[in-house]
Order: structure tokens, then C-alpha cells, then sequence
């Protein structure tokens, strides 16, 4: 799976997440990328693409639970999105995610994730493991 | 505020001792990518712009789970999925079940803003995209022989595999003892 998060300066938010789903998969069988507020999610608070385990991501409304708990719980974006992460079985999710305000968080409980990212106030990082 | 942006090209069992013939690829194209999504917000293009460029990057990359490089169905086939995203709007688009679209992230995104629908899927999909004039290529282009293998080693051992699983020991060969960080038996 592969994703891309994004935010202007302007506070717009983006999320894109494309997949060629899991290796063996059924004939059919439907994974979290394209379901709305699983392995993708975006509104005004943040923008989030998820990888690992589909049905997993499904059950856990992962994507859209890190805005929710953003919202219903007044915590930060990395606050969320951790909590969410914690929530999923260990080694099956990882996620980044962008916050209006240009917040960025990518954690993830499997041994690692292929990852990237960008500020505009110079940061920038690339990373596999923790 | 700033403008950000994160990417990612799938999670999984990678292990630490990751050759540098498949580490350095994938780093190569974390880099390119977020190069590329670097310079278009630079640009001032909007966020849906940008996460569309960047993953239609990852998809054309073959080393990634995705578009060129997707694995494989217990049928040996490919069944591509995508969804987009617009934060301000909440206004959406999804894919599944595509064979033949190069990007599947443009699909979803054409649906998002050409019909009045959500989420399109195999045959429908595939007839949309031809529609509205997307590229597509014979389904044998997203088949890379890395994939061929991690679908017969997947099928040998009766599993499904995540993007990134390390073998099961038990049933690992000497020869194959040396994780790799792709999906080898499950």
C-alpha cells in the first residue's frame, strides 16, 4: 500500500491511498483503501492514509477515528493518531497524518513502516524502522 | 501554520536486517516522492493536486505495493484499489478492483469529481476509466517476477500476506533463511 497526506498554508487537507491489497487475497475481496474513513480519511481538523492489515483497518475505523478522537477529545493529532494505532492488534497498522495546522505524525505497531515527510519550516525525515 | 506533508509506502514485519538491494530502492523513492510533493506545494498547488501526484509516483514505482508492483490474487491476477480524499469538502472518491488502470488514484479521483457517486468497482471501474480516456495497459505490466514468487511461496504455505511479512521460520529452506523484507511465506 502506499499514501500521501497533505496540507497547505491555507489549512486545506488531502488524502490519497492506493493498493494492490494483500498477496493470495480472494478473487473480490474489497480492503481498507478504498472504504471511506478506514485506510482513508481527510476533513477540516486532519488527513489520514493507513497501511497493513485490511479487515483489521475496516473493524477499527482507523483513519476515521483519529480525526474523531481529535475532535470529541481535544487532543493533538499525535495524541489521536497513537491512540488509534494502540487500539489495532500489535503488527498489523501503520498510518501518517497531517493536521490544519501542520502538524505530522506517522506511527505505526508492525516492525516498521516505509515513511516520509516534510515541513515548511525545513524538516524532513525518512525512515523505515523506530 | 506551514504547509506538510507525509507519505508512506507500506508498514509491515521489515526486518532490521533489510538488504541494501531492496532498502535502497525504496528509500530512493520515499525521496523522489517527497521531492516531488515538496516542490508542489512550493508551487502552491492544492493539497488534492499534491496527494494525487505523489501516490500516482508510488504507484509507477515497482518496488511498492501498488499500481506497478501489486501483488497478486490467489488467482495470479491483480485487483488495484484507491480512494481520495478532499479534507475541506469531505467530498470523495474510491476504486477497487482494477486490472488494467495505470493510476488508480487518477480514477478515484475522476469519480470523485465527474459522477454523482462515491465508489466504483471492477467492470464499472474499469468501463469509466476507458470513459474518460485514462491510460491503461495490458493487466501483465503491474506483474512483476517478485510478485509471482511471494504469490507461489503465499499459496505453499496457505496464507495471506501484508505488504512487508518475514518467512515463517519453520517452514523457511536454508537457502531462503536471510529475511528480505518482502513477503515470503507468510
Amino acid at each position: 500500500t502506499v499514501g500521501c497526506v497533505a496540507v497547505d498554508n491555507e489549512g486545506n487537507l488531502a488524502s490519497a491511498t492506493s493498493t494492490g491489497g494483500l498477496v493470495n487475497k480472494m478473487v473480490g475481496r474489497i480492503g481498507d483503501t478504498p472504504i471511506i474513513g478506514a485506510g482513508t480519511y481527510a476533513n477540516h481538523l486532519c488527513a489520514v492514509s493507513a497501511t497493513g492489515k485490511g479487515e483489521l483497518i475496516i473493524r477499527g475505523t482507523v483513519a476515521r477515528d483519529v480525526a474523531a478522537v481529535m475532535e470529541f477529545k481535544g487532543v493533538s493529532l499525535k495524541e489521536a493518531a497513537a491512540y488509534v494505532v494502540g487500539q489495532v492488534p500489535p503488527g498489523n497498522v501503520g498510518l501518517v497524518a497531517v493536521s490544519s495546522t501542520g502538524e505530522v505524525t506517522m506511527p505505526f505497531n508492525t516492525t516498521g513502516m516505509f515513511r516520509a515527510c516534510a515541513t515548511e519550516d525545513g524538516y524532513s525525515e525518512i525512515a523505515i524502522w523506530d | 501554520m506551514g504547509w506538510a506533508i507525509a507519505l508512506h509506502g507500506g508498514a509491515g514485519d521489515i526486518p532490521l536486517s533489510l538488504p541494501s538491494d531492496r532498502r535502497l530502492p525504496r528509500e530512493a523513492g520515499l525521496r523522489h516522492c517527497l521531492d516531488v510533493g515538496i516542490a508542489a506545494l512550493k508551487a502552491h498547488k492544492h493539497p488534492l493536486d499534491v496527494v494525487e501526484l505523489v501516490v500516482r509516483e508510488l504507484e509507477n514505482h515497482p518496488h511498492f505495493n501498488a499500481g506497478k508492483g501489486s501483488v497478486l490474487t490467489t488467482s495470479g491476477t491483480v485487483e488495484m484499489e484507491a480512494c481520495i480524499m478532499d479534507g475541506k469538502t469531505k467530498k470523495c472518491g474510491a476504486v477497487s478492483g482494477l486490472s488494467t488502470v495505470v493510476n488508480a488514484i487518477s480514477l478515484a479521483r475522476t469519480v470523485m469529481e465527474k459522477t454523482p457517486h462515491i465508489y466504483l468497482a471492477f467492470d464499472g471501474a474499469e468501463a469509466f476509466a476507458r470513459e474518460q480516456g485514462l491510460e491503461t495497459v495490458d493487466p501483465s505490466y503491474f506483474v512483476t517476477p517478485e510478485n509471482i514468487e511471494r504469490l507461489k511461496q503465499a499459496q505453499e504455505a496457505n496464507r495471506v500476506q501484508i505488504d512487508y511479512t518475514q518467512p515463517i521460520q519453520k517452514e523457511v529452506k536454508k537457502d531462503d533463511a536471510i529475511g528480505d523484507g518482502d513477503s515470503q511465506i507468510g
